[in-house]
C-alpha cells in the first residue's frame, strides 16, 4: 500500500493539537 | 501481548505502530538477557501522531535524565534487545552528542522514523537514546546489517535531519560484535 510519509513542519505542527493532549 | 490501539476521528495515523520503552541500566552488566528483558519497561504506545506527541509532552527532557538511562522508541513487536528476532542480523548506527545537543536531536531522529523520512521500508526497527557522561549516545537499529545501500541511506538522512557538523562521527555497528 501507500507510505504514509510525514514532514517534521507537519508533524511539529500537530504537537499542539487538541487531539495531542 | 497488549490490545490492539485506537485511533479516533481527526487523528493522523502512523505508517507504524510504536512502543516506548524505558530502561535504568547501571555500571555492571547483565548476566542474561533475560535480566535485561525484565529491565526493560513499555511506558506507553502510539499509532498516530497525536498518541505520539500526547506520550511525548509527559517525558522529561533527554539532557535532564542520569546517566545509565535509556528511552528506546521501537516499532510495535520488536523488543529493543539484540535477541529479537528482528534485530539479531541488524546493526546500529551510533552517534555521541554533548547534552546540549541531545533534546532536539532526539525529537528529530523520532520525526525522521514517525514520518517515514529514511525511506528504507521495514528495515529501521527503532531509536535509542543513552545518557551516558560525558556525552550521550543516540542510536539507530535496523534490521539487516548487511543490506549497505539502506545502511547508507540512514546514516544520509541521520546527517540531514540532525544538521550534524562534517566533525561528529557517525559509527556502524552490527549487533553480532555487541552479542559475541
Amino acid at each position: 500500500g501507500t507510505r504514509i510519509i510525514y514532514e517534521r513542519a507537519f508533524l511539529m505542527n500537530l504537537k499542539n493539537s487538541p487531539l495531542s493532549r | 501481548k497488549l490490545p490492539a490501539l485506537e485511533i479516533s476521528p481527526g487523528e493522523h495515523k502512523l505508517q507504524y505502530n510504536y512502543c516506548l520503552w524505558y530502561h535504568k541500566g547501571s555500571m555492571t552488566k547483565f548476566k542474561s538477557p533475560n535480566d535485561y528483558s525484565k529491565s526493560l519497561h513499555c511506558i506507553g504506545r502510539c499509532a498516530s501522531v497525536e498518541q505520539f506527541w500526547s506520550l511525548y509532552c509527559h517525558l522529561v527532557r533527554p539532557s535532564t535524565l542520569k546517566p545509565y538511562r535509556e528511552l528506546h522508541l521501537f516499532k510495535s513487536g520488536i523488543k529493543p534487545m539484540w535477541e529479537d528476532p528482528s534485530n539479531v542480523k541488524g546493526g546500529k548506527w551510533v552517534i555521541r552528542l554533548r547534552k546540549t545537543k541531545i533534546d532536539r536531536a532526539w525529537e528529530n531522529a523520532c520525526m525522521a522514523m514517525l514520518g517515514e523520512q529514511f525511506l528504507v521500508g521495514p528495515e529501521i526497527c527503532g531509536i535509542v537514546l543513552s545518557t551516558r557522561f560525558p556525552e550521550d549516545l543516540l542510536c539507530v537499529w535496523n534490521r539487516t546489517s548487511t543490506d549497505q545501500s539502506s545502511i547508507n541511506r540512514i546514516r544520509d538522512t541521520l546527517r540531514r535531519v540532525l544538521n550534524l557538523p562534517p566533525n561528529v562521527a557517525v559509527d556502524y555497528k552490527p549487533h553480532c560484535d555487541c552479542l559475541k
